[in-house]
């Protein structure tokens, strides 16, 4: 448990570098392919004409994911993590100075994609947000119940495929609030723009108080 | 990498009981919600009326995948790692105790959903089996190469959902190819059972050659 008392106190520090120059900062989890990116460019597209918004991508390999992302005109930094499944509060650390934290409203951090050991690693986010795919199944609260309880927000994404898939919607929704009072769930999708409206007044909001 | 030289020895001591006992092992391994448990199921429902079959589920936690297994009347396991993303040989060793090896033709090890940690830890198995979901995007082979590099077939499985995400089949295949080239691709559905038919084959070949 070293590893994760060595990640904490890290952590905290990022957070007092955040807090320090008011910004507001997500981590942004999912499974693989859920739609994180996805998601991230509709927000981009949304919200950054009246917002100053940086974004971390972190994957094992490659940039695909900064390449989408620098596509929306905002500063963009790709870790690789080169085999780690989750980033952690170091690497985070080591990518700040490559912003100028005082010009920036939002940092996005998109995690690795993996239910499991994003949950654990504290990066000085305000906020975690979790993905879950409706193509994933119903069943990943009660069998990844770690991601569920420490997330802020789920936004279940790609219900134009609702139709098409088993997915009973109340029940995962049900199950996700039994690991966590507080979680709000947002139904969404990022090919159609449905139900994205009430996601960007909550992410207004986190990003006025973070001021 | 002390911890995968100890795992690598005991994989290879979990081999060769596999080997003795003319027992073909799969390791089924995909990010969350690909479908492994739906393609088992439908791999139970054709081939355990000619074969023996048992199962080892591994998760986090929970005991769902067991639960549906266990009603196709095989001998299922279920391993929770109590948090680790992945199975090791020494999770797997614990429990073969628990089966009668001679009574077996196959075991199936289903891994736990990660896209990562899994493809490099070696369990025993005769070969790594992977499922894709096509609503997971075609970018996976570049962001996850390892787990496309190690295994001997991919199930590209919810094929019925291709008209409604943006798949590009070809260029997925190619990217996987370009890192494995003895890589067999199977196009598939679970829930329609649409492509299934050579995947069958396939695996009673395997099957035939580990007597
Ligand atoms: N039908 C549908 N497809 C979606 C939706 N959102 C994303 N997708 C598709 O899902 C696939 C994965 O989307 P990404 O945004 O790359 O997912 P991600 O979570 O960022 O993936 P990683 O970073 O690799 O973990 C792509 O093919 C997207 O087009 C949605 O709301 N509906
Ligand atoms: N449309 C469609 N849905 C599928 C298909 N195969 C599986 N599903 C759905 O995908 C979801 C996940 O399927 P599972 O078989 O539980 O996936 P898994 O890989 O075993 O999931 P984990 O063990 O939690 O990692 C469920 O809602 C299934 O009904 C398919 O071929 N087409
Ligand atoms: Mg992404
Ligand atoms: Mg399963
Ligand atoms: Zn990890
Ligand atoms: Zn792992």
């Amino acid at each position: 448990h070293e590893i994760l008392a060595d990640n904490e106190a890290l952590a905290n520090h990022n957070r007092a570098h955040f807090l320090a120059h008011g910004v507001y900062v997500l981590n942004l989890m999912s499974a693989p392919g859920a739609g994180k990116t996805s998601l991230l460019e509709r927000t981009l597209a949304e919200l950054s004409p009246r917002y100053r918004i940086g974004v971390i991508e972190g994957d094992v390999y490659g940039r695909e994911d900064a390449d989408r992302i620098e596509k929306h005109g905002v500063p963009v930094v790709q870790i690789n993590t080169g085999g780690a499944c989750h980033l952690d509060a170091h690497l985070v650390h080591d990518q700040l100075e490559r912003f100028d934290l005082d010009q920036l409203d939002v940092l996005v951090i998109e995690n690795v994609g993996n239910l499991v050991c994003p949950a654990e690693f504290d990066l000085g986010e305000t906020d975690k947000v979790m993905v879950l795919s409706v193509a994933e199944g119903d069943d990943k609260p009660k069998k990844y119940p770690v991601m569920f309880h420490v997330a802020r927000v789920l936004l279940l994404n790609k219900i134009d495929l609702l139709p098409h898939v088993s997915f009973d919607v109340a029940r995962a929704t049900r199950d996700a609030r039994a690991l966590n009072l507080d979680l709000d769930v947002f139904p969404v999708s990022a090919t159609t723009g449905e139900g994205l409206e009430p996601w960007y007044r909550w992410l207004e909001g986190r990003i006025a108080r973070a001021k």
